[in-house]
């Protein structure tokens, strides 16, 4: 399997909606 | 020293880095932006300057040791998805003797965040792991075995909120699947057992306590492990925190409130902070993009995202979106460097080094193939890199997600191919 990681997610706010069954993504988010 | 030639084209489809901002600063400087200050626990780098734990210096690993240990989370991830639930029970005895095949999953370029746990509450800097689920720290009496941990041990006789999960209960059951693993019965007491790819482990009572995350989200009754046992490469943090999807997991055990909901953002580097919020007033900017989460067979806790395609310098690489979903995609925190299927990772490397020829290259760091030597420059031209998820997201790599510096003169593809496309 493939795997998202760590690295790659800097600076990205990572948004986890589990019960929406969605991830999302925002860049610039973060500071 | 030279500086990276900039023209239009490169100015669009490519990052100017300072070669000097590679490098973490050996001093604190938070930075991040909680949107809503409630909900939200800062979150620093294990071995940063942000970190209690940065002062165990002595412990830090190698940048060459991180990425091993992230090789084997990555092993142990594959191994998981690979196996039945419960295929093995929990021992004490075997514990301490667990090869390292099997298990979950823990790694060293992981991230802490400081909850509060207990009546009165003590403060335990927990790691805090997308990629597993039940959540669990060291406890006195340490009856076999307790590594050296920054904040003092819980003290379980020291809470009045604290009790101890029957071996008959249905929680004792649910440890299954968030473990892997078989719970045990000591004294009619559950006891769990989580081991790790790199054969770290805890194993420990199944509680309930009162969980702190902020000074207004207090969660009783939160089922936790309290671990006897626990051995291996924790780097002084208390234990983990399991975000992942599970039922035992933090996001679920706490639904009723928060429901399932989180975000994150990663410190840009060692030297700087970020945050962990919860709930949908936790702050989520406005210019978020969402993808379907998917499952991923024989790993359901895994939070599985789907990827169509991968741009290098404003070029989408001509692989086939079929080669992403033979495998599959998880997103997870814990892991250190993006494994794509070896096919995809051949044709990025390819891109990437095709535009880079005008740097000198470097010796190979690990499971880092493509370095490079930028002692010469104080700044470098790197090509843009963009993930494409199902439902049209592009989702731009930041500069400091390209590259993985060990020092100056060795700075790497922060990218590596998994063994197999079929993995």
């Amino acid at each position: 399997i493939g795997i998202v990681g760590n690295t790659q997610q800097q600076t990205l706010q990572v948004v986890y909606d589990g019960a929406g069954g969605r991830i999302g993504f925002a860049t610039g988010a973060c500071s | 020293r030279r500086e990276a030639p900039a023209d239009s084209h490169q100015l669009q489809h490519s990052h100017t880095v300072h070669v000097s901002s590679l490098l973490p600063s050996s001093v604190c400087s938070p930075s991040a932006k909680a949107l809503d200050k409630k909900s939200s626990l800062q979150v620093v780098h294990k071995h940063g300057p942000c970190s209690q734990l940065h002062q165990d210096k002595a412990n830090i690993p190698t940048h060459a040791e991180v990425l091993l240990q992230d090789e084997a989370r990555v092993k142990s991830i594959h191994s998981r998805l690979g196996r039945k639930p419960g295929s093995s029970d929990v021992d004490e005895t075997d514990a301490a003797q667990l090869p390292a095949k099997d298990g979950s999953v823990v790694g060293s370029g992981n991230y802490i965040v400081t909850v509060g746990l207990g009546t009165p509450k003590k403060g335990l800097s927990l790691v805090f792991d997308t990629g597993s689920d039940i959540t669990w720290t060291q406890c006195q009496p340490c009856a076999k075995s307790c590594y050296k941990q920054r904040d003092p041990i819980f003290a379980p006789s020291q809470s009045s909120t604290y009790s101890n999960i029957s071996c008959t209960s249905t929680a004792c059951s649910s440890l299954t699947s968030a473990t892997g693993n078989s719970p045990g019965c000591a004294s009619s007491a559950c006891v769990y057992g989580i081991q790790y790819g790199d054969s770290s482990f805890s194993v420990g009572f199944f509680a309930k306590e009162k969980l702190t995350l902020t000074p207004t989200d207090e969660f009783d009754n939160f089922l936790f492990g309290c671990g006897q046992n626990n051995q291996g490469l924790f780097g002084g943090s208390a234990g983990l925190l399991g975000l992942g999807r599970d039922q035992l997991s933090l996001p679920s055990q706490t639904a009723s409130k928060y429901k399932k909901f989180f975000s994150y953002c990663l410190p840009s580097s060692a030297s700087s902070d970020g945050f962990l919020a919860f709930g949908y007033g936790g702050g989520v900017s406005k210019s978020v993009k969402f993808t379907t989460l998917s499952t991923v067979s024989q790993g359901e806790s895994f939070y599985g995202i789907d990827i169509t395609g991968i741009s290098v310098g404003g070029q989408k690489l001509s692989i086939s979106a079929s080669l992403f979903t033979t495998a599959g995609t998880i997103i997870d925190s814990g892991t250190v460097i993006t494994r794509l299927p070896p096919t995809a990772y051949a044709a990025l490397r390819s891109s990437f080094r095709q535009k880079m020829t005008q740097y000198p290259r470097a010796q190979a760091l690990a499971i880092l193939d493509t370095c490079y030597d930028f002692s010469k420059y104080s700044s470098v031209s790197i090509p843009k890199i963009s993930f494409f998820f199902s439902g049209g997201v592009e989702v731009p790599i930041d500069a400091k997600g390209i590259l993985y510096a060990n020092s100056i003169s060795q700075v790497c593809l922060a990218f590596a191919g998994n063994s197999d496309d079929t993995d």
